[in-house]
C-alpha cells in the first residue's frame, strides 16, 4: 500500500501582509 | 517615521506557488490562484484576532536589496504610514482585482501565479490586530 503524499496546506492569513499601523494622534 | 513590517526581502514563501493549497476560516479549501476578495474578507470576519484593512499604495521606491522594492502604504481608517520592503515578484491582493506586484512578469515566470501590475492608488488587503483599533 502507497500512503497518499500529504499536500501541504497553507492558512488564508499566510498570504496576507501584517501591516500594524503605528498608533498616530 | 514608518515602521517596517514583513515580509522579508530575502525569498518569496511557498504558498504563492500556482496550485498551493489555501484553508480559509470556515475550513474551505481553494488554491491560492483562485482566491477572492470576499474569501480574505468573509475570513477575517470570522477571526477574533484579525481584521482586514485597506492598505492604499502611496509610493513604490528602488530598494537596498537586489530586485527589491519599498512600498509605501497608507493602512486603515487612520492612515498609518506603513513601509514595507519586498522582492519585485513579492504579490499583493489587491481588492476587487486579485494578485498584483511590482513585477508580474518575474511572479508568473517564478510561481506560476497570473499578476496584475501594481500601481500607486491600488488598494491591496492587508491584516490588522483587532485590539489595535
Amino acid at each position: 500500500n502507497v500512503e497518499p503524499r500529504s499536500v501541504p496546506v497553507f492558512p488564508w492569513h499566510s498570504l496576507v501582509p501584517f501591516l500594524a499601523p503605528t498608533q498616530s494622534d | 517615521p514608518p515602521v517596517s513590517s514583513p515580509p522579508s526581502p530575502v525569498a518569496l514563501p511557498p504558498f504563492f506557488m500556482r496550485g498551493s493549497i489555501i484553508q480559509l476560516a470556515d475550513g474551505e479549501l481553494k488554491r491560492v490562484e483562485d482566491l477572492k476578495t470576499e474569501d480574505f474578507i468573509q475570513s477575517a470576519e470570522i477571526s477574533n484576532e484579525l481584521k482586514i484593512d485597506s492598505s492604499t499604495v502611496e509610493r513604490i521606491d528602488t530598494g537596498q536589496s537586489p530586485n527589491a522594492v519599498v512600498i509605501q502604504f497608507s493602512v486603515g481608517e487612520l492612515k498609518a504610514q506603513v513601509c514595507v520592503e519586498v522582492l519585485v515578484e513579492y504579490p499583493f491582493f489587491v481588492f476587487g482585482q486579485g494578485w498584483s506586484s511590482c513585477c508580474p512578469d518575474r511572479t508568473t515566470q517564478l510561481f506560476e501565479l497570473s499578476c496584475a501590475k501594481l500601481c500607486v492608488g491600488d488598494v491591496c488587503v492587508s491584516l490588522t490586530l483587532r485590539s489595535l483599533k
